[in-house]
């Protein structure tokens, strides 16, 4: 089945960082995020901890993840492709599959277990 | 050659919660 990934997370695609700077995809660090998120005027990083990982019910594709994020802890189940990838903090790109992660994108990846903590998004409080 | 900036790599999470 082909995937229906982005094309950011194929080897070799150029990113550019906050300041400006350019790096493939594979050689993302942990610290190019939170020095972007930093630089960003609307964007923070929150830490996102996998507290479950499930087959999805619609198609042996998928599966269910489910972060506890930030220091809310606010519960927030996402549904992916087996293969796509997150950032785990100090670790890199992980995912449910990441053979298929590997065969598809050549992403180098490791496997997503429960624990991880994985880099997500949020809005900066306005306050 | 495409260019992407980096926020497109990780998702976004906890929609409009605050405070």
């Amino acid at each position: 089945a082909p995937s229906s990934l982005p094309p950011y997370f194929i080897k070799g695609s150029i990113i550019q960082l906050a300041d400006g700077e350019l790096k493939r995809v594979e050689d993302l660090r942990t610290e190019d995020f939170i020095q972007s998120a930093e630089i960003s005027s609307e964007l923070k990083i929150d830490s996102s901890t996998v507290e479950r990982i499930e087959g999805s019910q619609t198609s042996a594709n998928f599966a269910v993840v489910q972060f506890s994020v930030g220091e809310h802890r606010s519960q927030v189940s996402v549904e992916v492709l087996l293969e796509y990838p997150f950032f785990v903090f100090g670790q890199g790109w992980s995912s449910c599959c990441p053979d298929r992660t590997t065969q598809l994108l050549e992403l180098p990846c490791s496997k997503l277990s429960v624990g991880d903590v994985c880099i997500s998004l949020t809005l900066k409080n306005l306050k | 050659v495409p260019v992407f900036p980096w926020h497109s790599l990780v998702p976004f999470l906890e929609p409009s919660q605050s405070g």
